[in-house]
């Protein structure tokens, strides 16, 4: 027997010249925390589910990446997420869209996946839902970062669509 | 957007993703990464996948699900599998972007056909928290 995991914190046309050395490091040691927390649960015999949920939610808790805190900003300022989760085993699903507040979408999306009732939930009713399992609330400033502003006030001078990873190219 | 795939030692494949979706969003615009099938898919008689990149494009080409029926009804490995809808389908779509994927043997793909993908590896055979973001 044996386990396997991989990871990733997003794609798109960042050049290697658009990357600083430092920021690479950073990119790097964030990386590397997550698969370490993620093998450690693999290798104690966790599941794969489990290891899913615990790479995601540091993924999401790292500033450095497009999910929960550094996720990017839509064009009214707010942030709204989305996530989704599946088990290879049972074909169980759970996925939440247009959620906002709550600091692991993730987390409401393995509750949706655990719920016979539900496999996606979108938008005020799936935060309604969160509240029922107490997951965690936070205010939109908890997932405000720097580099996600400056992002998007670029994105609304040219009023299109930026991916996160994308250095000077936008999306329409 | 963020994402992982496993394999336990039970055999049991899972994949999960997250997103904040694109800059400037409007209208309530959605993407792939919550829609089982086209972010997101994991089967045992298959592979997990987990994907990044632009949407829209993901959402039309059931990209997750695509490389998951590839392997089960094309009886194709998972190299093969993601390497036809990641650099030939999604391609010929414009559709930027990359998957993670993981089948039942432990075989791991990460597959893109943008500049870059910041993705990391590892497995029970090997030592290694293997990081790379460009080709």
């Amino acid at each position: 027997n044996k386990f396997a995991l991989a990871i990733h914190g997003g794609a798109g046309t960042l050049l290697p010249s658009e990357i600083t050395p430092q920021k690479e490091a950073e990119i790097n040691t964030a990386l590397q925390g997550v698969l370490y927390a993620a093998k450690k649960c693999l290798s104690e015999g966790g599941s794969a589910l489990e290891a899913v949920e615990i790479a995601v939610t540091a993924l999401e808790d790292c500033p450095l990446f497009n999910a929960g805190k550094g996720a990017v900003m839509a064009h009214d300022g707010s942030y709204e997420m989305e996530a989704s989760i599946m088990s290879g085993e049972t074909l169980e699903a759970g996925a939440v869209a247009g959620i906002r507040h709550i600091k692991n979408p993730i987390q409401l999306a393995r509750k949706i996946h655990d719920d016979e009732d539900f496999v996606y939930l979108h938008g005020k009713g799936a935060l309604d839902y969160a509240r029922d399992y107490d997951l965690e609330e936070v205010e939109d400033d908890y997932f405000f970062t720097e580099s996600r502003h400056k992002q998007w006030l670029l994105a609304r001078e040219t009023n299109q669509m930026l991916v996160d990873h994308d250095g000077e190219r936008k999306f329409g | 957007t963020v994402g992982a795939v496993a394999l336990d030692l039970d055999g049991n494949l899972a994949a999960a993703t997250s997103t904040g979706g694109l800059v400037n969003k409007r209208f309530g615009r959605l993407g792939d990464s919550s829609v089982i099938g086209s972010g997101t898919y994991a089967s045992n008689d298959s592979c997990a996948v987990s994907c990044t990149g632009y949407g829209e494009f993901f959402l039309k080409a059931t990209v997750a699900r695509d490389i998951a029926a590839h392997m089960e009804f094309g009886q194709r490995k998972l190299k093969e599998a993601t390497d036809i809808v990641v650099h030939d389908k999604l391609v010929k779509m414009q559709g930027e972007g990359g998957v993670i994927a993981i089948d039942h043997q432990g075989n791991i793909e990460l597959s893109f056909n943008s500049e870059g993908m910041y993705r990391g590896w590892t497995s029970s055979d090997d030592e290694q928290l293997n990081i790379a973001i460009f080709k």
